[in-house]
């Protein structure tokens, strides 16, 4: 049994947010400022996240999608510049 | 691929190395950064040279967390290694080494000339590719295959950019007739294996099969060694990680993309008579240190320990290698098996049973 189920969980929460935020947030278009951002749901960039990696595209951070953020990487975004 | 546009305005591009990782010896990062350089000039047009002082287009900088004007950070040990801007002035173009993670030569840690040929990319405005082979995917992964670091996906996304190399002699269009591995006429100039790899030549193509099967990748033998002619005769791995490859009277070694240098040299240097004016297939035996040489219905042995030809030789190809008995076109060895082709067949030998185990087409390696 996990020794800490909800502080792993917290813990992977984080990271998927992390991750996302820094790889796969769509930096906002500077001529589009002004205009009604749309903010992109957890789910919808962690599937883009699925897609690009090649994992199965579920919107949840399964293990293979965790195992997959913890890998040493490089830091520039993978979408969106 | 992925590309930021519009990339670089122009083919000659400074760089400048502002300051060194304490992992390696100076000597050793600098010689890791030309390097990964070298992976990018050897495939487009682009020129670059090293600047000691001032301004470059390509500053490159180790630092930790928060580092100088970079809006982005670093995050310790692991995590992000490092990150890169695209073409452009002030930021554009930079790259920044996260000091906080080993950075190595070699396997162990992570290795900084991989690395580096990753985050030029970028700062030549490549973004990531979700190609596991490419160089430009987001995650680091060494592997043996490490000092060939452009896949077909890298080399398709930089010279979509910029174009491919100036003296490149396959600028011309594909002949029409450039053979396609599963073609039923399909035969080999040379065969060498590189590690886990086995590459075939022909012409000015070759095919890089990988162990586990996958697709073969056909790639312009000049993508890799500009400088070697097209039609290679012979090619085999040695025990120093570095391919031969022999044309008419001359040879040439590569190690990685490098071509040694003082090559080409003549195959006198071997240790052949002046009678011998090419060399048809080579192969060196792993298990014993010996590189036949098969020229003809005869063959000589060189020994790679000693540097020299062995005496009493050339033989008779089939008296050592009975059921070899036409000329070899190629040869390699994998698992201990040597394979002999000719024209559209090929032979699967046992070296100690002394015995051909099986015939099969040359293409057989190419999954058709």
């Amino acid at each position: 049994l996990p020794s800490h189920p909800e502080k792993e969980n917290k813990e992977d929460a984080k990271l998927v947010q992390d991750y996302l935020n820094k790889f796969y947030a769509v930096e906002p278009d500077p001529n589009l400022l002004g205009w009604k951002i749309n903010v992109q749901s957890t789910a919808e960039k962690l599937q883009k996240m699925q897609q690009f990696f090649g994992l199965k595209v579920t919107g949840k951070p399964d293990n293979e999608t965790l195992e997959m953020m913890k890998k040493p990487r490089c830091g520039v975004p993978d979408v969106g510049l | 691929y992925g590309v930021t546009l519009p990339g670089w305005k122009k083919p000659k591009l400074t760089y400048r190395i502002v300051n060194h990782t304490p992992d390696m010896s100076k000597k050793d990062v600098d010689k890791a950064i030309q390097k990964a350089f070298k992976v990018w000039s050897a495939v487009t047009p682009l020129i670059f040279t090293r600047i000691h002082k001032g301004i470059a287009d390509i500053m490159i900088a180790f630092g930790t967390k928060a580092h100088g004007h970079c809006p982005r950070y670093f995050d310790g040990p692991l995590g992000v290694l490092a990150h890169a801007f695209p073409p452009g002035s002030g930021l554009g173009g930079d790259v920044h080494f996260d000091e906080d993670e080993d950075w190595t030569t070699g396997l162990a840690g992570f290795n900084l000339f991989l690395v580096a040929a990753h985050e030029i990319g970028h700062a030549l405005g490549l973004s990531h590719s979700n190609d596991q082979r490419a160089l430009m995917f987001p995650n680091y992964s060494y592997s043996s295959l490490s000092e060939f670091p452009l896949s077909p996906d890298d080399i398709r996304g930089i010279q979509s950019i910029y174009g491919s190399p100036p003296n490149d002699p396959d600028k011309r269009p594909a002949t029409p007739n450039s053979p396609e591995a599963c073609g039923s006429q399909v035969s080999f100039d040379a065969i060498t294996t590189l590690r886990q790899e086995v590459i075939f030549l022909k012409h000015r193509h070759l095919w890089r099969v990988y162990p586990d099967n996958s697709e073969a990748e056909r790639e312009l033998i000049s993508a890799f060694w500009p400088t070697l002619p097209p039609a290679i005769e012979a090619a085999y791995e040695n025990m120093k990680d570095q391919i031969l490859f022999f044309k008419g009277n001359k040879f040439w070694v590569v190690s990685g993309y490098q071509v040694l240098l003082g090559y080409p040299k003549n195959i006198n240097t071997l240790g052949f008579p002046k009678g011998v004016k090419k060399i048809d297939a080579a192969v060196c035996n792993k298990h014993t240190g010996k590189t036949d040489f098969f020229i003809g219905d005869k063959y000589w042995r060189f020994d790679e320990n000693s540097q020299s030809m062995e005496e009493g030789y050339p033989r008779l190809t089939v008296n050592d290698f009975p059921g070899i008995s036409q000329r070899v076109d190629a040869v390699f060895q994998k698992k201990g098996l040597f394979y002999f082709f000719h024209k559209l067949k090929q032979w699967e030998f046992d070296p100690i049973a002394k015995k051909v185990t099986r015939e099969m087409k040359s293409n057989s390696w190419f999954n058709c």
